[in-house]
């Protein structure tokens, strides 16, 4: 997954 | 986003009308703590910095401009707002909030996912959010008494950070590449510090009594 998934979260 | 994500959204969402709907319809933040209002404004504005240049979704981004106006709102209500201020116990919320502001800064220098201006801010803003209720739940042993909205307010607080182990335990199963162990870890901290609350506040629903926390 791309490094961006760990920082969808609010 | 799975459903615990969801729920824990929301219910950081109702903690957050909780404490807009007390201080609105009371006028009052007695019971609140400035201090913990201003760490909560730090954690959305040094998490959130990625607003503009990262857009994941409407929804996430809509939230986190709800976050920031709110938390910056309810602390310009407790400073400057003429009658609100007055009810503000200012000599009862006397914990020294820099000191975790220093500690969560010195920890994300030393310990992130990569050691560049956003992720740095981004774990300071984690850790920071683990102990910004500390000084709210001082207060609130302190000022003995807490009153219902009060008390919802924490009470939901506490839960959606729970609701968030959960969602990190669900992705942790269905999502290979998924590891955010500086989340889980402060985030079980974070969970842990309203444990005492959370019984009393039990308690309290159980025996349908006042909460009152012990001092």
């Amino acid at each position: 997954a791309k490094e961006q998934s760990t920082k969808d979260e609010l | 986003m799975n459903i615990f994500r969801f729920l824990g959204d929301m219910t950081h969402l109702i903690s957050i009308l909780i404490l807009l709907l007390k201080i609105y319809a009371t006028k009052s933040c007695s019971g609140i703590s400035l201090k913990t209002q201003e760490l909560y404004a730090l954690v959305f504005l040094a998490r959130y910095l990625d607003l503009f240049t990262d857009f994941i979704s409407v929804y996430n981004s809509v939230m986190k401009v709800v976050f920031i106006a709110s938390s910056l709102a309810i602390v310009w209500c407790m400073r400057r707002h003429r009658v609100v201020r007055r009810s503000y116990d200012k000599e009862l919320d006397t914990f020294r909030h820099y000191f975790l502001v220093a500690a969560c800064l010195a920890l994300a220098l030393l310990v992130q996912e990569k050691f560049t201006f956003l992720e740095v801010l981004w774990a300071f803003s984690i850790y920071l959010e683990a102990v910004a209720i500390l000084p709210q739940l001082v207060l609130l042993q302190r000022s003995g008494n807490v009153d219902n909205l009060t008390g919802q307010y924490v009470f939901f607080l506490g839960a959606y950070r729970a609701f968030y182990i959960l969602n990190w335990i669900y992705r942790y199963f269905t999502e290979t590449h998924f590891s955010r162990w500086i989340s889980c870890v402060s985030g079980l901290v974070q969970t842990a510090l309203y444990a005492d609350f959370f019984y009393y506040y039990f308690i309290s629903w159980k025996n349908n009594s006042k909460l009152q926390l012990p001092a």
